[in-house]
């Protein structure tokens, strides 16, 4: 390993570019590595003490626990994060699992965010509630709540349109959609943000924002089988307390794994 | 700001008028952190400090009464000559129909950046026809259609297979006397040798006057890798920069000029059709610099 041969001056640079290549951030890497440091003067199990500083900032994994009467997942998260994607993924785990679901379009803005439910919603064997293009989101999710507890559905997961952090207007009509879907007699278990592997320091600008209009309750982290290791994710977790929950390893129905932080560290050390 | 931050570092001492070589030194280790805070890339970051650490060393800064607005002045011309220089217009040549190809990783911004192009064309007196490309994306097609009819660009997209269709696309536009044609394809991983292949097949049969990869502007480190890649395997001309009307500082943007020596023609702006700007170096460059 890097540090096997002893240390010098070379390799602890090596370390802390490994972190920054990762997205770790500049600041975060520099002070990782002064700790680490501090704990191997002459080398040594340095990788291994790094791995165990990763796996103590992630926290313990946090399984989906959805019990009861009907649960409702809220998927939030910037342009082309891989919400919709992840909705499809995860209904198709939750029927396998053995449960009635079902998904909302409550994006009706952006072109064609409904018929790619739709298609997901049949890929994934849940129902599906829409209305057209334009509707309120609100009266979506609204609908889907009522919907869902006539027919007697164990999960809702609440599709949004892509936005982008800065635009307040849309954070706003976020947590309006929350508020309506607490109106129509539901709790929203869980608030998804949907988070892109090869996000930069901007990601813990998105992750601040998006807790502000809707309390985060889990990060999923999509894209992770390209190249992008997703470090991010660590500062989110130190700074706002949110776990990463899932990981997209692919485009297909079957390509979502709940998270595992040692799986995580190794791929980010590699 | 960082020539407040850079102030610090050189308003700790000065001997005889002059900076001291390891002030420079400091000076820059900040100046490559702000860099790795944007999102350069660090191979990009440490090259960059590099070429300004010689002109910092320089008498003009050394002596000068105000060496962190040297400093950062150097760093803002270097930085702004990498991204490009001036603004690059977007030009095509050859004889109709012209073929512009995009590309990219999934959910960049591509099948909107493909319309916005369209209705830029056609504001521009040409007569594009979209290509519908991507099989692959539930729907993809299908917004690729409700784009054209929102901006009365046509859309063809018959058949199974990308690479087929993408070549028949442009027959299409033979036929119809489109002069310009726009190709949607599917989002891929560089690092998909499949999906790669067939992103130069699709250039192979369509003989492309540009191959056009969007790039999110929030993308982080692995930005260089991305644009090294689609670059080797698409002879990627140029890129469009998407969602740059959120805040991310953008270092994306040298990370991917700088190792492919491409220019940044149009950065995206927003989710209408009309959020398509060209690309300006030298306001990116302040950006980046924050
Ligand atoms: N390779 C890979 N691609 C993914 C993954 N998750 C999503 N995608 C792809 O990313 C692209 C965008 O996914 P969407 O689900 O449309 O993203 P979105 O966040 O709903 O997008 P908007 O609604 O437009 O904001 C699609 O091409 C997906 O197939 C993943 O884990 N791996
Ligand atoms: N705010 C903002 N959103 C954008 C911009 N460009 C695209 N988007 C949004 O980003 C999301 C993804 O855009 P798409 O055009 O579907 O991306 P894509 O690259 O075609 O995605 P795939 O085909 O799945 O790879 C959509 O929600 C778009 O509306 C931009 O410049 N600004
Ligand atoms: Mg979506
Ligand atoms: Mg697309």
């Amino acid at each position: 390993g890097l540090f096997h041969g002893g240390t010098t001056e070379t390799t602890w640079q090596q370390l802390e570019d490994i972190l920054l290549k990762a997205d770790v951030g500049p600041k975060a890497a520099s002070d990782m590595v002064q700790r680490v440091r501090a704990d191997h003067p002459t080398g040594g199990n340095v990788i291994d003490t790094v791995r165990g500083e990763i796996l103590s900032i992630l926290g313990p994994d946090r399984p989906l626990a959805l019990d009861g009467r009907l649960s409702v997942i809220l998927v939030v998260g910037v342009n082309g994060s891989g919400k919709t994607t992840t909705i499809g993924k995860l209904a198709k785990r939750l029927v396998t699992e053995g449960r009635v679901v079902s998904v909302a379009a409550a994006d009706t803005f952006r072109a064609a965010a409904g018929e790619q439910l739709e298609i997901w919603a049949r890929v994934s064997g849940a129902q599906l509630i829409a209305q057209d293009r334009g509707a309120d989101p609100g009266a979506v999710a609204f609908d889907a709540v009522k919907a869902s507890e006539a027919r007697g559905v164990d999960v809702l997961i609440v599709d949004t349109a892509g936005r982008l952090h800065t635009k307040q207007p849309l954070m706003d009509e976020l947590s309006k959609i929350k508020r309506v879907i607490e109106k129509a007699g539901a709790t929203v278990d869980e608030t998804f943000l949907v988070l892109d592997a090869q996000t930069g320091q901007n990601g813990i600008a998105q992750a601040r924002a998006f807790t502000d209009a809707v309390e985060i309750t889990g990060v999923v982290l999509t894209k992770t089988d390209g190249s992008a290791k997703g470090g991010i994710v660590l500062a989110v977790r130190e700074e706002l307390g949110v776990p990463v929950r899932f990981v997209g390893v692919g485009e297909r129905p079957d390509d979502l794994r709940p998270f595992d932080a040692g799986v995580f560290a190794d791929r980010l050390l590699s | 700001t960082l020539t407040e931050r850079l102030d610090g570092v050189f308003s700790k001492l000065r001997k005889r008028g002059k900076l001291h070589p390891k002030q420079v030194d400091n000076a820059l280790a900040d100046v490559r952190t702000a860099l790795l805070e944007a999102d350069v890339a660090v191979e990009v970051a440490d090259d960059l400090v590099d070429r300004v650490r010689s002109r910092a060393l320089s008498e003009e800064v050394l002596k000068s009464l105000t060496p962190a607005q040297q400093v950062v002045k150097v760093m803002n011309e270097e930085l702004t000559v990498t991204l490009g220089g001036e603004h690059r217009p977007f030009t095509l040549p050859g004889a109709p129909p012209i073929v512009v190809l995009l590309a990219g990783v999934q959910g960049s911004g591509k099948t909107t950046a493909c319309a916005k192009l369209a209705k830029h064309l056609r504001s521009k007196g040409r007569r594009p026809l979209l290509v519908g490309a991507d099989l692959d994306r539930p729907a993809a097609v299908e917004q690729l259609r409700t784009l054209g009819r929102e901006i009365g660009v046509p859309v063809w997209s018959e058949g199974r297979d990308p690479i087929k269709l993408a070549k028949n696309g442009v027959k299409e536009a033979e036929r119809t006397g489109a002069d310009v044609v726009i190709i949607d394809t599917a989002g891929r991983l560089h690092v998909d040798p499949e999906m790669m292949k067939q992103a130069r097949r699709i250039k192979d049969v369509t003989k492309p006057a540009h191959v056009l990869m969007a790039c999110d502007a929030m993308t982080g480190q692995d930005a260089v890798i991305q644009a090294r890649e689609f670059m080797h395997d698409v002879d990627t001309t140029g890129f469009i920069l998407t969602k740059l009307d959120g805040d991310a500082r953008g270092g994306a943007a040298l990370s991917m000029t700088a190792v492919t020596g491409r220019p940044i023609f149009f950065a995206g702006t927003g989710e209408r059709m009309d959020d398509l700007e060209p690309f300006y170096p030298d306001r990116m460059a302040g950006r980046i610099l924050g």
